[in-house]
């Protein structure tokens, strides 16, 4: 399994649709501070399931939502997709290729597709959690936060054994 | 429980003395359990000695060094529970560049079989990638996505932006 | 006391907008009590708008726009509670070229105020000083210095170890 | 007022004597990871009267006196000496130069120093105090601090602007 694209429109500072080819080995991103790296990682966190708009640096899970820009007025709707192979079945499923997708609107509601069919939010955290990527899993380190693994004390660091045990 | 904890915790120690040496290019570190008698409860020791020093506390070490050692541990973890792929938000931004090296070449033999999405402001992390993307906001406040080739990328020497093909 | 705090308030205030379109190259930023009514408990908003883009809270800055609003804030400190010397470590660590350039300008202005002792990894802030020590450790485990001449410094360039001439 | 020149020996990675020449205006420090530059900073917070080891990264005082190598053997004594220049009369005292120095032994006995004569901590910290460079004022940010200028509640923020007063 890997992740092949991304598809964002609407999410934080992506007012124009943007979409990313990964590739499997290393795909760098890089760019002037503010220019919306780290926006990239938010997004894939966020169609992952992520229910903790802090964890996403904002207040309230609107602010995910295009505010607007000195240009661009704000939009109402934030959508991202998530295009994973999975030609390795290593996802609990029949798809050779699945897309997750999540769409915020500025009512508060929410949505979700599995592979662009209506789901609930409970349908995505199952298969990931059954593929062994649920949140405990060590597959994104944050801005700022590398050195948060070595955790002060030494009662904090058991987490990590216990979540890879 | 207590067993697969017991088994998980000595598979990442032994991951971690090798880790170590490896993005340190010598140096020793351990991983202890502060009351083997409790495994239910019991902390966890970290011990890193770069190479040439004495053994110390954790604390003592510079912020590099403590970076490193982070990153060791997080490589170390990644070895015994694996994911199919990682997203790191510039883990390497204190890192002195023979370090950086390192780490990069670390990431290079480990992306056989891990997909990295890795964001940095370093060149010897961008050396080692597959792919390069920008991201800028030649519109201000709207992100957009530029594919860059290494060597169009006079980012850090020229005017402090990203230069594109 | 209370009379202090807020003519204290009001002066940094001022210079904190001046600094942050300094170190920002535009934009505006604004500091506001909370309860101006209550002098004694109030606490204190920090607004920062980057230029281009809406006024939107802090938590949604981009890493390097943060501790570049927070060196504003600095500097802003400085100007009303002036201080002979200020020892600045790596402070200037995740900001892209373009920004380490206008944060090691300013630096150069209000050296003939303040005295600066700066630890850096940072060429813009290098290339600003008027006096360049190296440290290392040739002998493993022990500090010495070399002098060092910028032309010399081939640190992140080459083999990333000091070059001294 | 201003820092001309520090002096240290045994203090931390300091095995063997170091003095440093600051220059009046912009002085830069620059090196490897763990080479020794926050160390640096370390020697001048303390010889200023530091009080806490942790703000020192030790875990208790004694840490500061360096601990040995692979090559030398631990030292029983850690000193540093800072000399500044008052032709300006900033500090309160008639001397146009001021030797501060502090003195730790491995016993756990402090020693002071004023212009080399044994002194109380006390006549530093007041020499300092009543020249404005108390342990509030804005003259030392460390590794990795910079963004806790901004601080992320508002009610902590008016510490800021209280010790600016
Ligand atoms: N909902 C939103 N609408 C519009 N812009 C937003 C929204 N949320 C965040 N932003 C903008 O995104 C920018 C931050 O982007 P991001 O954190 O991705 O930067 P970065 O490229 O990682 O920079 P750095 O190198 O400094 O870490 C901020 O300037 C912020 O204003
Ligand atoms: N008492 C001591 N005796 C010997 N070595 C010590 C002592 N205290 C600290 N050190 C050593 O000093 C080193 C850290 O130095 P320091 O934090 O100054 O590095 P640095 O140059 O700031 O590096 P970075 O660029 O990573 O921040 C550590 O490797 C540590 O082992
Ligand atoms: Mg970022
Ligand atoms: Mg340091």
């Amino acid at each position: 399994m890997h992740l092949k694209r991304l598809e964002v429109t609407g999410f934080k500072s992506f007012a124009a649709p943007l979409d990313i080819d990964f590739n499997e080995g290393i795909t760098s991103i890089v760019g002037p501070n503010g220019s919306g790296k780290s926006n990239v990682a938010d997004g894939i966190r966020w169609v992952l399931g992520e229910q903790s708009a802090k964890q996403l640096r904002g207040a309230k899970m609107e602010d995910v939502i295009f505010a607007g820009s000195d240009s661009r007025k704000r939009v109402n709707i934030a959508e991202v997709s998530l295009i994973l192979d999975n030609e390795d079945e290593y996802m609990m499923s029949d798809f050779s290729e699945i897309s997750l997708t999540r769409r915020l609107y500025r009512t508060g509601e929410s949505e979700y597709f599995l592979n662009r069919k209506p789901c609930r939010r409970k349908d995505i955290v199952d298969l990931l959690v059954d593929s062994g990527l649920g949140k405990d899993a060590y597959s994104m380190i944050g801005q700022g936060e590398v050195d948060q693994i070595l955790s002060s004390k030494p009662e904090d660091r058991r987490t990590i054994f216990e979540d890879a045990a | 429980m207590t067993r697969k904890f017991n088994e998980t915790f000595a598979l990442i120690r032994t991951y971690f003395q090798e880790t170590f040496t490896a993005m340190f290019g010598g140096g020793e570190a351990d991983l202890l359990l502060e009351d083997p008698d409790d495994l239910l409860e019991t902390g966890i020791n970290i011990y890193a000695r770069p190479p040439g020093k004495k053994r110390q506390s954790l604390s003592l070490l510079s912020g590099g060094e403590k970076s490193l050692t982070a990153i060791a541990l997080l490589f170390a973890i990644l070895h015994v529970r694996p994911v199919p792929f990682c997203v790191l938000d510039e883990v390497e931004a204190s890192l002195d560049e023979a370090n950086v090296d390192r780490f990069a070449n670390y990431l290079r033999t480990f992306s056989s079989q891990t997909q990295f999405i890795v964001i940095t402001h370093r060149k010897g992390t961008m050396i080692a990638s597959d792919i390069l993307y920008g991201v800028t906001m030649e519109e201000s406040g709207v992100s957009r996505l530029v594919s860059v080739k290494l060597e169009d990328y006079a980012y850090d020497e020229a005017e402090g932006v990203l230069q594109t093909g």
